[in-house]
């Protein structure tokens, strides 16, 4: 074929016994409207570094997903958001890490990458970045599920700590 | 963790990564998704991968360049290198995945975990979802 897109949603103790089935319906309801995002710009000639830009925003409003709306949270309740894109045409690239309020962060790693001379940015830094860029902000409690609120108190009842449940809720 | 990675009809190659890391995270922990060369590579000599998984051992491997650099200097495929770059991964300890597709345009995913939620698209007309 001429083009192709693969994409994730995560990986972990992901079973049909762990797995209801609605949350199973809409992981899936995303993932698909998320490849094809991405399908839908390659197949009209596009860059693959638009199409995988545009299918990881998708994923990120999604709350379905470990990323943007529905992420982690952290032991003290807040949101810090990563994130990375990568052209190899030129092997340009751009990442920020522990972003608090910028809506997509996949789309503030590729300002990153086109908009300034560095590849990753951090914390308060890549938040005022973000602003400046123009890109869309967000109050922190736009991320939050109640799920996520409820898998962070669960662990901290138990006294654990994030590598407890690494894989279970990352 | 959500990821893409994606082969245009011009050949070239792009990878993205986007995450909250872990719930309960603390002390500024940074996983393997914003290092590049761990969670996230694009390189239109060899491929692109994006990782999902527990991101200290793909920081320590350095996966997804690792795969690339496997394909560009040893010949392998991308999903033989995913194959043995995942091996080393869980020998340490580690668990997780990758998607990848090479610059010929062939993709797939490797993972060592129950399920990984994933999805491929092509211009020959695959259309895949799956989780487990």
């Amino acid at each position: 074929s001429d083009w192709t897109i693969l994409i994730h949603g995560g990986a972990g103790v992901i079973t049909r016994e762990t797995l209801d089935p609605a949350a199973e319906a809409g992981a899936r309801a995303g993932l698909g409207a998320a490849v094809d995002a991405g399908a839908a710009i390659l197949a009209a000639g596009g860059s693959a570094i638009d199409a995988v830009e545009a299918a990881v925003r998708l994923l990120e409003d999604d709350p379905h997903f470990n990323a943007g709306r529905g992420a982690a949270l952290t032991y003290d309740g807040a949101v810090e958001l990563d994130a990375a894109i990568m052209d190899g045409r030129d092997r340009a690239a751009g990442a920020v890490a522990g972003v608090t309020r910028t809506r997509h962060p996949v789309s503030l790693a590729r300002q990153v990458l086109g908009a300034s001379p560095h590849v990753l940015l951090g914390g308060a830094g890549a938040d005022a970045f973000a602003r400046e860029q123009g890109l869309d902000q967000v109050e922190p409690e736009w991320f939050e599920i109640p799920e996520r609120r409820r898998q962070l108190e669960a662990m901290r009842a138990r006294g654990g700590d994030h590598f407890d449940i690494d894989m279970k809720y990352g | 963790t959500v990821g893409a990675v994606a082969r245009d009809v011009a050949g070239h190659v792009a990878a993205a990564t986007s995450t909250g890391g872990v719930t309960g995270k603390r002390w500024g922990r940074i996983g393997d998704s914003p290092l590049i060369g761990a969670g996230t590579y694009a390189d239109d000599r060899a491929g692109a991968v994006s990782a999902t998984g527990a991101g200290e051992f793909f920081i320590r491997i350095g996966v997804a360049h690792e795969i690339a650099a496997r394909k560009r200097m040893l010949g392998e495929t991308m999903l033989g290198a995913g194959d043995a770059v995942i091996a080393e991964l869980g020998a340490m300890g580690g668990s997780g995945g990758v998607i990848v597709v090479d610059k010929e345009g062939e993709g797939g995913w490797r993972f060592n975990t129950p399920g990984m939620y994933r999805a491929m698209a092509s211009g020959g007309g695959r259309r895949r979802i799956a989780i487990f």
